[in-house]
């Protein structure tokens, strides 16, 4: 059978006049080394599954993009991820919510879909199970970059919420947001 | 907010997706991604993935309807999916955000209503994108 991958690394106002020729030549870089990384799995043989995992925990590692490493700062200046994973063909899905400090958010929605009866698991309880299946932790330095502080701080001051491609773009409000 | 779809050789398909979230939100907000449906969801037509304003996914279901159209609508991947994104309720509550999706015969669909979204697909029928902007 033939085989896809298709990955995104955000949407919204992504400003072209901000995008400077070296930022848009590195994005375009690991968005092609990514895809290259999951296709790999699938001509190897390797399942849909295995192959989404493995290429979402990449942009988690890069702090390019607004998941794991790279995650924007809530209102108090914390960082809480979100992942779901889910299998088409027998519809087994798992996610973690509003977890603090998990490296990969996505493996460990992969495990609760995995390891537990359960589909979803927030906060703390995800954050307990994490700690009981061993997956890695990392302290709030690791999530720090200056461009999503930067963010927060802009955010702030105009006391609206936005995608993490937003400069002055669309703003978030009212029931949206 | 990253995510990946893929269908491998066996025609199992399988959706992944992972959010830091808006930055500025309000501490426990729950966005569209960990909710199955809304920005992330698989079965035995197709996957996708989602990206954008969370609430209007979660409002919507945006994901969910994609499968829907190609299973009770008939239609091809690229009409369900530009449909869930571009038109029907996503658009009458003006939401904002684009997925990807892939059929269990390979196709592949990249669609947004917004500026931009960094994207990329490969595939074993010629597909080889790599773009940012429209």
């Amino acid at each position: 059978g033939s085989v896809a991958i298709a990955i995104h690394g955000g949407a919204g106002t992504i400003p072209r006049n901000s995008m400077t020729s070296e930022m848009d030549a590195e994005l375009r870089s690991v968005l092609k080394e990514t895809v290259e990384s999951g296709y790999n799995i699938l001509t190897q043989g390797g399942t849909a599954l295995d192959a989404v995992e493995k290429v979402v925990l990449q942009m988690e590692d890069n702090p390019l993009f607004n998941a794991g490493k790279g995650s924007v700062f809530t209102s108090a200046g914390t960082h809480e991820m979100d992942a779901a994973v889910m299998e088409g063909h027998t519809l087994r899905c798992g996610g973690v919510t509003c977890v603090r400090g998990v490296r990969n958010p996505i493996s460990l929605a992969r495990a609760v879909m995995e390891k537990t009866r359960h589909v979803l698991l927030c906060g703390e309880g995800a954050e307990e199970f994490a700690r009981e299946i061993g997956a890695p932790f990392e302290p709030p330095e690791y999530f720090f970059t200056k461009r999503r502080f930067d963010q927060l701080q802009r955010a702030i001051e105009k006391n609206v919420t936005r995608l993490d491609h937003s400069v002055d773009g669309k703003e978030v409000e009212g029931k949206t947001g | 907010t990253v995510g990946a779809v893929a269908v491998d050789q066996f025609g199992h398909t399988a959706a992944a997706t992972s959010t830091g979230g808006m930055t500025n939100k309000r501490i426990g907000r729950v966005g569209d991604t960990p909710v199955p449906g809304a920005g992330n969801y698989a079965n035995k037509f197709c996957a996708v993935s989602g990206t954008g304003v969370g609430e209007h996914f979660l409002r919507t279901l945006a994901c969910y309807e994609v499968a829907c159209r190609m299973e009770f609508g008939e239609m091809s991947l690229e009409e369900a999916g530009r449909g869930s994104i571009c038109g029907g309720r996503f658009k009458e509550i003006d939401g904002s955000g684009g997925l990807v999706a892939v059929d269990t015969l390979g196709n592949v669909c990249l669609c947004f209503n917004t500026e931009g979204m960094y994207r990329a697909a490969r595939s074993s029928k010629g597909v080889d994108v790599v773009a940012i902007y429209d």
